[in-house]
């Protein structure tokens, strides 16, 4: 554990807490796509299976419950509970074209071709895309909810603060992931847009809106 | 289990 990783950890604590709230407050999940939330709930599911076949310690235990926990309070919360809110017509984004290429590679590019390793990998793929949704919804309705750029913030941050956990790991523990890094990489860069708006709007008090 | 092996990532 290093310092890159556990505010990493914290910083996708937070934006996962970020988006409870921000729904639960205004009882309303206008602006967020469910089809991004259901994707990382798979995601914390196909990943976090070895809760039942190996224990690592109990910060790990805890942290994959609470994370597990809040994906599927969002995705019950946005498709239950608020359902009438959600803005499903541009929440349009196909995800078939994800969960399928990524679930092919994952099949062939993989550390172990074991059940358990092979949902591992999916889950690592998936995550790097899941957001596309979402990022998709707001280039389609050209705006963002203030409170929503901080969950977006903190959730592209927590992988790009990985990144420098895995370069500290590689040089003082001589570890390293090749499927997590490289997949950690898209992940990161897929937000890199989005942090420049977020820097050069949203920190100087305007509300994000892409021109039309 | 060891750190090395990768899985103590979130």
């Amino acid at each position: 554990m290093n310092i890159f990783r556990l505010t990493g950890d914290l910083s996708h604590l937070a934006a996962i807490i970020i988006l409870l709230l921000k729904i639960w407050k205004s009882r309303s999940c206008a602006g967020i796509s469910g089809k991004s939330q259901i994707l990382f709930a798979l995601v914390f599911t196909t990943r976090y299976l070895d809760l039942f076949t190996s224990f690592i310690s109990l910060y790990n235990t805890c942290m994959k419950l609470i994370y597990i926990g809040c994906a599927y309070a969002t995705v019950y919360l946005i498709y239950a509970k608020f359902r009438a809110t959600y803005d499903g017509n541009h929440d349009s984004f196909r995800v078939e074209f994800l969960v399928v290429p990524v679930g092919g590679l994952s099949v062939l590019i993989n550390h172990d071709f074991s059940p358990l390793e092979i949902l591992w990998t999916f889950s690592i793929y998936l995550e790097s895309v899941a957001i596309l949704p979402q990022l998709f919804m707001i280039s389609k309705t050209g705006e963002a909810e203030t409170i929503t750029t901080h969950y977006l913030f903190c959730l592209g941050l927590y992988r790009a603060l990985y990144l420098f956990n895995w370069i500290w790991r590689f040089y003082f523990e001589g570890f390293f992931d090749m499927i997590a890094i490289v997949a950690g990489v898209v992940q990161t860069v897929l937000y890199c847009d989005f942090f420049y708006l977020y820097v050069t709007k949203v920190l100087k008090g305007k509300k994000l809106s892409l021109p039309a | 289990k060891e750190e090395t092996d990768g899985k103590d990532e979130l």
